[in-house]
């Protein structure tokens, strides 16, 4: 599914630039 | 023969005080090293260790984590969403972790 896709890619973005 | 055997009793031993008393952090456990509560925690854990592809529903969570009231577990969810560490699935109750370790 893309929603999951997506989901998935925002949350990892997330984390991403938490962890900046 | 001598049998002298002198202990060599060169320094007094030596009490160090002050230092070395463990447990002695006033201990708050709300904050692991990682910066997540306990709950958080073991809600990240829980979704971690679900294997299925989809991920853990709330269901599953909740029933894993009866001890806890439900708030505190939709507000740790919540939290891991907003973070990062978690996200959505096939719907709003199906929840995979990110850290894929």
């Amino acid at each position: 599914l893309v929603r999951i896709q997506r989901n998935k890619a925002a949350a990892l973005l997330r984390l991403a630039a938490r962890n900046v | 023969s001598k049998a002298h055997n002198q202990a060599s009793v060169g320094r007094p031993s030596i009490s160090n005080s002050g230092m070395g008393e463990p447990g002695n952090y006033s201990g708050n456990n709300f904050m692991p090293a990682n910066g997540l509560n306990v709950v958080q925690n073991q809600v990240l854990n829980l979704i971690k260790a679900c294997p299925r592809p989809e991920g853990l529903n709330f269901q599953d969570l909740r029933s894993q984590l009866q001890h806890m009231p439900v708030a505190s577990v939709k507000q740790a969810v919540d939290f891991l969403c907003n973070e990062g560490h978690i996200y959505s699935t096939v719907d709003d109750d199906h929840f995979k972790s990110t850290d894929a370790e």
